[in-house]
């Protein structure tokens, strides 16, 4: 799976998601990528949010409307990201990854599973990883 | 406010020899969608590029470099949302595009739907003039590779699945 999350000059925030799927999956499975709330949400009054994982368990908790819930309580793009995912793994036992923004340029790359390969672009400066804990940045 | 972009690729376990060209795709996409944005582009426009690249990028599992159904042959879903206006568009189980993204926004830009599946989404990708590509086009060695070996005698394919991430 891939996907993005951006905030443009404007405050506008849009996603994007895309998939090819679970490995050997049934003919006709469709998973939570194209589930609006699941693979993805957008709303300019909180943020925008992209997901990958286990689709079956994203779509049971509708992990990016999820996310965004907990944003408008108040959470920052992080919190609100790190509680999305550890309730879907506590509830239904799925592992995933997030990116995330809001109107405001904030942004997050969380994952519960132990990789997701990311990067973030802003200020003319790259931050990318892929292991839990791991930050590079360089200029652009 | 400072325009940003964020990408992301799968959260399943990467091997290690691609470790290296799945960290320089996503900063390439995200180079990408981050000049649209610096140019004063729209925040669709920028997360629709970023996707379509890592889409054309055969090291990760979307368009080109998808993974196989049962049956060896390419299911894709994508979706985009826009948060000023809650536009947003789908497809699912679509066949043979390069950049099931693109299409996603042609659902969102010139339907009043939101979600378009398997032959149907295929029919409005031909309505719009959007090309097929041979089902080939979209299918890696590795990709191969990984589906010959779930087959294989013995495994239990559902229960292969469980631990695999989509």
């Amino acid at each position: 799976t891939v996907g993005a999350v951006a905030v443009d000059s404007e405050g506008n925030v849009a996603c994007a998601t895309s998939t090819g799927g679970l490995v050997n999956k049934m003919e006709g499975r469709v998973g939570d990528t194209s589930c609006i709330g699941s693979g993805g949400y957008a709303d300019n009054q909180v943020g925008a949010v992209s997901t990958t994982g286990h689709g079956e368990a994203i779509m049971k908790v509708t992990l990016a409307r999820l996310i965004l819930f907990h944003m408008e309580q108040g959470q920052s793009v992080e919190a609100a990201s790190d509680l999305g995912l550890a309730y879907m793994e506590s509830r239904v036992g799925g592992l995933g990854g997030v990116v995330t923004v809001d109107p405001q340029g904030h942004w997050a790359a969380r994952f519960s599973s132990s990789q997701m390969a990311w990067a973030a672009a802003q200020k003319d400066t790259l931050h990318y990883g892929l292991l839990t804990g791991e930050e590079f940045t360089q200029s652009i | 406010m400072f325009p940003v972009v964020v990408v992301h690729g799968g959260s399943d376990m990467v091997p290690k020899e691609r470790s290296e060209n799945s960290k320089l795709g996503v900063c390439s996409a995200a180079r990408a969608g981050y000049a649209i944005l610096r140019a004063g582009g729209s925040s669709m426009d920028a997360v629709v590029e970023a996707v379509s690249q890592l889409e054309n990028n055969p090291y990760f599992n979307a368009g080109c470099g998808s993974v196989l159904n049962i049956r060896g042959e390419v299911e894709m879903d994508a979706i985009v949302m826009d948060g000023k206006t809650l536009g947003s568009g789908a497809v699912s189980a679509v066949r043979n595009i390069a950049n099931p993204i693109q299409l996603a926004r042609l659902v969102m830009d010139k339907t009043s739907h939101v979600c378009l599946t398997a032959k149907g989404a295929n029919q409005f990708a031909r309505s719009m003039g959007v090309a097929e590509v041979p089902p080939e086009s979209l299918i890696t060695e590795y990709a191969r590779m990984r589906w010959t070996k779930n087959l294989a005698p013995g495994t239990d394919t559902g229960e292969s699945q469980m631990g695999k991430m989509g």
